[in-house]
């Protein structure tokens, strides 16, 4: 019936009475931003003609760019704690998440669940995540090369030639290894990955990233077979992790968002290894 | 030396840019897994042995140092351990590959929510315990008693370093003192 809040001094999310992540404060301003997961309907076309392929494991193409809501209502269960205040999310039988925020982090971690994808309706589908806020991008938005240097992507348009794209959203689908990012004069948005996955900025102020899919058809491409991976029983179940930084995009030489998203970067990527051992002493004999 | 190399020849094979960009076909994704988990299963031999040398103190009087396990939890990614889940007593060894220092918030499967967390001074650190979502534990495949994990802050991880932790369930440990008070209920 009321709004719930989770963070900690330098962040904090507001989730609405439906569940969803409605706003993200941070370095002193509150700004609308929303996270939900929807799906693509993968194009089925005629591998014998070349500009009518099927979506794929080597290509991404939706049906008529359409796109479905996983859900329109997300059930919610809050933990608050000394060390970590976690939101657990419920999208529907097959969509579910952990968005939290730990006592001294500065950024939101958002720990996604997807999967097995339902596919008895025989339609295939591929699952993004998207966050939608009212930052004024203008078609501008980032992409990292290969954890390296960020690179500057225009929706719509091309570096070297002019360009007419014919399918909206595949046309302007980039490879995100670690980072996507938007901004305007005011407001910064970035978001880590845990792994390589597929991004895009479609309107401004919105990132999405693709975290799962499951595929009826080859794409004629050379694998020969569809990125349907039923070994296991029902298919694949995917779990990775996005966080998500806000704050103002001036650089300022005190606080660099930048800089803190890269150190997250490398954290992220190159955890601690855990070993676990067995022990049979007391802890003044393990000292 | 066979057991890196076993490693080596693995990570050459995942070069390929159908392993790479998961172009391969599925019988060769379920290959590259295999390879994988028994270059890494056979690596912790290596492990093993290198963190026994180097834990032991300089000024040990045992003659014969206890050797200790360290094995790796591959299912960490579903919540799930098996030394954390069936011991009430282990340790945590975090290995910083990074060349700097680190603070991480640590994420270990178990069955209960009353442990305490060591650290190597000595001192008793703060934790949390929160459920394991019901997403996760109703995953058919996961074969885990873990209903919960256990947090707390790993700081000041040395850079190229490590830092090994003692975590046991409070209820097995002598009563030192007046008994902390239980979780509230949310």
């Amino acid at each position: 019936s009321s709004y719930t809040v989770i963070g900690n001094n330098n962040i904090k999310l507001t989730f609405d009475t439906n569940g969803f992540l409605a706003y993200v404060t941070a370095d002193g301003m509150t700004r609308t931003i929303s996270q939900e997961f929807l799906y693509y309907i993968a194009a089925t076309g005629n591998n014998e003609e070349f500009l009518n392929r099927s979506s794929g494991a080597y290509i991404f193409r939706p049906d008529k760019n359409q796109i479905r809501f996983a859900t329109d209502e997300v059930s919610l269960e809050v933990y608050k704690g000394q060390l970590v205040q976690e939101v657990h999310q419920q999208f529907n039988s097959w969509i579910s998440q952990v968005v939290r925020v730990y006592k001294q982090s500065n950024h939101a971690e958002f720990e996604w669940l997807v999967g097995p994808i339902p596919i008895k309706d025989n339609i295939g589908k591929e699952v993004i995540s998207r966050f939608t806020s009212d930052i004024k991008s203008e078609g501008i938005f980032y992409t990292d090369s290969n954890g390296r240097e960020m690179l500057k992507r225009r929706r719509n348009h091309r570096e070297t030639w002019n360009v007419k794209i014919h399918e909206s959203v595949a046309g302007n689908y980039y490879p995100v290894t670690t980072k996507i990012a938007l901004e305007d004069d005011t407001a910064r948005m970035a978001i880590l990955t845990d792994r390589a996955q597929g991004g895009s900025s479609l309107e401004d102020g919105v990132l999405e990233l693709m975290v799962h899919r499951r595929l009826l058809h080859d794409d004629a491409f050379g694998v020969g077979e569809a990125l349907n991976e039923t070994e296991y029983g029902e298919g694949l179940i995917a779990r990775g992790k996005h966080h998500l930084f806000m704050g103002k995009s001036l650089q300022r030489p005190e606080v660099s968002l930048k800089a803190i998203e890269r150190l997250v970067q490398l954290e992220t990527l190159l955890p601690s290894w855990k070993f676990f051992s067995n022990v049979s002493y007391s802890s003044d004999q393990w000292l | 030396d066979p057991h890196l190399n076993f490693m080596r020849e693995t990570m050459g094979i995942m070069q390929h840019h159908d392993a790479v960009t998961g172009t391969e076909k599925q019988k060769v994704a379920l290959d590259y897994a295999k390879r994988m988990s028994v270059a890494l299963r056979a690596c912790s031999t290596n492990i093993r042995s290198v963190l026994n040398q180097l834990s032991i103190s300089s000024d040990r009087v045992s003659p014969q140092p206890t050797k200790f396990e360290f094995k790796t939890c591959t299912l960490l990614n579903i919540s799930s351990c098996a030394t954390s889940e069936l011991n009430d007593r282990f340790a945590l060894t975090l290995y910083n590959p990074l060349a700097h220092s680190t603070n991480e918030y640590v994420r270990v499967p178990v069955t209960d929510y009353k442990y305490v967390v060591i650290d190597p001074t000595g001192k008793s650190l703060p934790t949390q315990v929160v459920p394991v979502p019901k997403a996760v534990t109703n995953l058919q495949h996961r074969n885990s008693s873990a209903q919960y994990e256990l947090i707390f802050l790993a700081s000041n991880l040395p850079a190229v370093g490590y830092k090994t932790y003692y975590i046991e369930k409070s209820d097995s440990i002598p009563v030192r003192g007046k008994p902390s008070a239980s979780p509230k209920k949310k």
